[in-house]
């Protein structure tokens, strides 16, 4: 569902450039619950970037669904976004002066066939509760402590009930406990709906329950290892 | 070296209150490597924001060298926090248009009595070096990966080389390679100019080398034990 083709990407910065992929290939299949991992500085959030459409390689080509990403116009772009993709972004990306339940509400009324607005209600308070925010639901997500905040961005990622999740470092900010308990929601939308995950992560849990291993190094693919285990 | 007795804090949100500390007792010796542990929402931010002298309690009193901080004017608690305080912040806040070098110098430019250019510029080097971002010395910290801004903050905290070091989940943003060597640089600050760390983590590396670890549920503790190893 998501292939990338000796993707490369190069920040300039003044006269210097940092390569921060350099040569990237691998597939990802529906249903995976995939996991990159490597070093600070390794290519991770820029990978999950270029296939969120945030970004645009440098070289090579990246395709969703067969489509190649580079060839879309920022219509086409928008769409894929909306419609195929969940993104939760390292650092959250919350609308501040928005409240738990209007942050996950947001791409919700983006959409063009949206569900009843009672079913939107009931979705969004199963979310909330999943994620352990019920006594937080109309606080503002600058009244939130940071694992708080994060928990946001999971439950707006997964509203849209997307084909594909892209979560950067979901846990970084979270217990153990709570972070399993967000890692079982994400399992089970994965069993019961077939939702492909691709993370980004140190979490050694996610490692461990993920069935698709990629190994990033200084921007390139030093292990790839599809397990059996689904 | 800090003292928190009945400590209580209480954010007011509309006509809602949230009860982040319920009563909070605890004392940390100078030279403590201590952290502070306890789910996401558990009140550990701010323990470290009253500390920090950020903010004030709602009840109690904080007492950083035996001076109480609540009684400080706007002119001591900024005396407090360049003299003798370091922050870590669990969002790093660091200043996006100045680059690593000049992050981690902007506190060093704020004291009264600076070392030489020449030794702010061979600590500075250092600083960096140890935590591993070399490359990346002259670049800006909106084009750094969300770990090697996390790094910054870190570096940025030790610069000045403060009697107290608050690190709000450090190494959340880290592979467990980069943070062990995060872990032993402050290790070695601890060992050698006695500075104390006050954590608040996640990170099971940190909890298992702590010589004092106090946990927190739901605003209270509920367990609060030190060691003997140093
Ligand atoms: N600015 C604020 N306004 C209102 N409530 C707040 C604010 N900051 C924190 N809170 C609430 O106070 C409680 C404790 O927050 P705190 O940030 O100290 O938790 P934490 O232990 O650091 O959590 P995490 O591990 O998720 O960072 C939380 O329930 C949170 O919702
Ligand atoms: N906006 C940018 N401008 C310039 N360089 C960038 C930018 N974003 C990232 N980089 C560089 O590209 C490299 C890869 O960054 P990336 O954010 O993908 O790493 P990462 O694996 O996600 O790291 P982390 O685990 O610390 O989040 C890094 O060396 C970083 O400095
Ligand atoms: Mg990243
Ligand atoms: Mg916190």
């Amino acid at each position: 569902i998501v292939e990338l083709e000796n993707v490369k990407k190069v920040y300039t910065l003044g006269k210097a450039e940092v390569h921060a992929l350099r040569g990237v290939t691998f597939a990802i299949d529906k249903g995976d619950f995939a996991s990159i991992v490597g070093p600070s500085g390794s290519g991770k959030s820029t990978i999950l970037n270029l296939i969120g459409c945030i970004d645009q390689p440098t070289e090579g080509v990246v395709r969703i669904d067969g489509t190649i990403t580079e060839g879309l116009k920022d219509k086409g772009l928008t769409t894929l976004r909306h419609e195929t993709l969940g993104f939760i972004f390292q650092s959250f990306n919350l609308i501040p002066v928005l409240n738990v339940y209007e942050n996950i509400e947001f791409p919700l009324l983006l959409g063009k066939n949206r569900p009843s607005k009672k079913e939107i209600k009931e979705w969004i308070e199963f979310l909330v509760e999943a994620v352990g925010l019920a006594d937080h639901m109309h606080h503002k997500s600058n009244e939130l402590s940071g694992g708080q905040r994060q928990r946001v961005a999971i439950a707006r990622a997964l509203a849209t009930k997307p084909e594909i999740v892209l979560a950067d470092e979901p846990t970084a900010n979270l217990d153990s406990k709570t972070g399993q308990s967000i890692i079982e929601l994400m399992k089970k939308m994965n069993a019961e709906l077939n939702t492909t995950f691709i993370f980004s992560t140190h979490d050694r849990t996610i490692m461990e329950i993920a069935d698709h291993v990629i190994q990033l190094l200084d921007g390139l693919v030093v292990e790839d290892s599809k397990t059996g285990a689904k």
